[in-house]
C-alpha cells in the first residue's frame, strides 16, 4: 500500500491512497484504501493516508477518527494519530501505520510495526526518508 | 502563505535493519527520495494539493518496489486487484476505485471519478469501463507481476495464510505494506 498527503501554498489539504491489496487474498476482498475516512481523508483540517490491516482500519474509519479527535476532541494531530495507532488498531488486532499532515503543516507519521517507508519534505528544507523505527 | 509540506509512504510491517540488505535498503531510499523530492518541487512551483498527491502516488504505483501498480501482491488466484482514493479537503470532493484489474494507474481513475462522475466510488468492471471511457491507459493483468511478489504467493500459499503486504515479505526480507 503507498500513499501521500500535501498541504499545498494556498493552505489546501489532499490526500491518495493507492494498494495491491493482500498477498494469497480473495478474488473480490477489498480492504481500507479506496474507502474515504477508512484509508483516505481530508478535509479543511487535516489529511490523513493509512497502510495496514485493513479490515481493521475499516472497522475503526481509522481516517476520519483523526479528523473528529480533533475537530470534537480538540486533540492535536500527534495526539490523535497516536492515540489511533497505538491505542485503537492495536486494541482491534490492527497493525499498521498513516502519514497525516494539518492545516497548519504539522506531520505525523506514525506505525506500531518495525518500520515504515516513508518520506517528507517541507517547503525550503531538505526531504526526509526514513525505513526502520529508530531513525 | 503556508509552508507547502508533502508526506509520503510505501508501506508498514516488519522491516527490520537487520533483516534488509543493504543494497535492497538504498533501493527504497533512493525511490523514496526520488518522489517526495519531486512532490515538493511541484508544491514550490505552485501546484495544488490534489495534483501532487495524485503524482505523488501514480509515481509510487509505477515503482515495482511498493504493493501499488506494479509490484502489487498476488491473490490466491494469482491475479492482481488494485484499489485507489483520492480526496480534496478544500471541497471534501472524493474518487475511488476498488477491484480493477487492468488499469495502469488505479489513482488516476480514482481522480477521474472525482472529476468526471457524480460518484465516489467504482468497483470491478464498472470500474474499469469509467476508466477506459475517460481515456486512461490500460494494460493486461499480468503487468503488475513482479518475481518477488510470485515467490511471496508460493510461500503464503504453501503455508496457507493471507498476507498483508505488510508480512509478505519472506526471510530476511519481510516486507509491510
Amino acid at each position: 500500500t503507498v500513499g501521500a498527503v500535501a498541504l499545498d501554498s494556498a493552505g489546501n489539504l489532499a490526500a491518495a491512497t493507492s494498494t495491491g491489496g493482500m498477498t494469497n487474498k480473495q478474488v473480490g476482498r477489498v480492504g481500507d484504501s479506496p474507502l474515504p475516512g477508512a484509508g483516505c481523508y481530508a478535509s479543511e483540517r487535516v489529511a490523513i493516508s493509512c497502510t495496514g490491516t485493513g479490515e481493521v482500519f475499516m472497522r475503526t474509519l481509522a481516517a476520519y477518527d483523526i479528523a473528529a479527535m480533533m475537530e470534537y476532541g480538540g486533540l492535536s494531530l500527534q495526539q490523535a494519530s497516536d492515540k489511533l495507532i497505538h491505542e485503537k488498531i492495536p486494541a482491534l488486532g490492527g497493525s499498521g501505520g498513516l502519514i497525516a499532515i494539518d492545516t497548519d503543516g504539522n506531520l505525523a507519521l506514525p506505525f506500531n510495526s518495525e518500520g515504515m517507508y516513508r518520506g517528507y519534505a517541507v517547503a525550503g528544507e531538505l526531504p526526509v526518508v526514513a525505513i526502520y523505527r529508530e531513525e | 502563505m503556508a509552508r507547502a509540506t508533502i508526506a509520503i509512504h510505501g508501506g508498514a510491517g516488519a522491516i527490520a535493519r537487520a533483516s534488509m540488505d543493504a543494497d535492497k535498503e538504498l533501493l527504497y531510499r533512493q525511490a523514496l527520495l526520488q518522489i517526495v523530492a519531486s512532490a515538493q518541487a511541484l508544491l514550490a512551483a505552485g501546484s495544488s494539493a490534489l495534483d501532487v498527491v495524485t503524482e505523488a502516488v501514480r509515481q509510487l504505483e509505477a515503482c515495482p518496489l511498493f504493493n501499488a501498480g506494479v509490484g502489487a501482491v498476488f491473490t490466491h488466484e494469482g491475479t492482481h486487484e488494485l484499489d485507489a482514493s483520492v480526496m480534496d479537503g478544500r471541497t471534501r470532493e472524493a474518487g475511488a476505485v476498488a477491484g480493477v484489474r487492468r488499469v495502469r494507474h488505479p489513482v488516476l481513475a480514482a481522480r477521474s471519478v472525482l472529476e468526471n462522475s457524480p460518484h465516489v466510488l467504482f468497483i470491478g468492471q464498472g470500474a474499469e469501463s469509467f476508466a477506459e471511457k475517460q481515456g486512461l491507459e490500460m494494460v493486461s493483468n499480468d503487468f503488475f507481476s513482479t518475481p518477488e511478489r510470485r515467490t511471496q504467493l508460493e510461500h503464503a500459499l504453501n503455508t496457507q495464510q493471507t498476507l498483508l503486504d505488510h508480512d509478505g515479505g519472506l526471510p530476511p526480507d519481510r516486507k509491510f505494506g
